[in-house]
């Protein structure tokens, strides 16, 4: 699980 | 971007324009409850703090400036302009009740231990428990005007889209965040009972009368 992964959602 | 996401979006700011069109039009924020709002500009605020630090694209940029902008002109509206149609006796839920566990939560249960990310998820989880003071004072009151049950069932559904967005990301996406699931299906579950009274009455005309 690849905690930086792009907070894309609202 | 998925259609279960983007309807869901859609259906936040329409609850929120739902809630600040009753308060401009009815010059009253009567059965509205403050202390929800107030919650609602701290999730925003604590979750949207990489506004200016990481872009993602122009609207979530920009969905983002409405939410933060529109829950402080709601708190403003409630607290100031319109204070004497505040009915604080109703609106009495202690949410010192919700921040502190579920700041502790964050503290303890998060995916990285950082600043921003423990924001963040305090963020999600206090957005899970935040229409609890909103739900008690229509339950305290009995009743909820219909333009406020609209309001409610607009912003119980755009979580529960966001389950469907959840469910569709990760199958297409493989994308999938447990913290955000659970307290989306927590959040979703708090609605139950007023989505049922919704359909069943709301829509048939009637009014909502929790039991008091």
């Amino acid at each position: 699980h690849n905690v930086t992964m792009r907070k894309d959602e609202l | 971007m998925n259609i279960f996401r983007l309807v869901g979006d859609m259906s936040h700011l329409l609850a929120i324009i739902i809630l600040l069109m009753k308060m401009w039009k009815s010059r009253s924020v009567a059965g509205i409850s403050g202390k929800s709002q107030i919650l609602f500009a701290i999730v925003f605020t604590t979750r949207y703090l990489d506004l200016f630090t990481s872009f993602v694209s122009i609207y979530n940029t920009s969905m983002k400036v409405f939410f933060i902008g529109t829950s402080y002109v709601t708190v403003y509206f409630i607290y100031q302009h319109f204070k004497p149609t505040y009915d604080s006796n109703h609106d009495t839920f202690r949410v010192e009740f919700l921040i502190v566990p579920v700041g502790g939560l964050a503290f303890l249960v998060n995916h990285e231990f950082s600043l921003l990310e423990i924001l963040w998820t305090f963020s999600i989880y206090l957005e899970s428990v935040a229409i609890l003071p909103q739900l008690f004072m229509v339950s305290k009151t009995g009743e909820a005007e219909s333009i406020t049950s609209h309001y409610l069932f607009a912003l119980g559904s755009y979580r529960a889209l966001y389950l469907l967005n959840w469910i569709y990301r990760y199958y297409f996406e493989g994308f999938f965040d447990l913290i955000a699931v659970v307290a989306g299906c927590v959040q979703t579950i708090l609605y139950c009972d007023f989505f049922y009274l919704y359909i069943t009455k709301v829509l048939k005309g009637k009014k909502i009368s929790l039991p008091a």
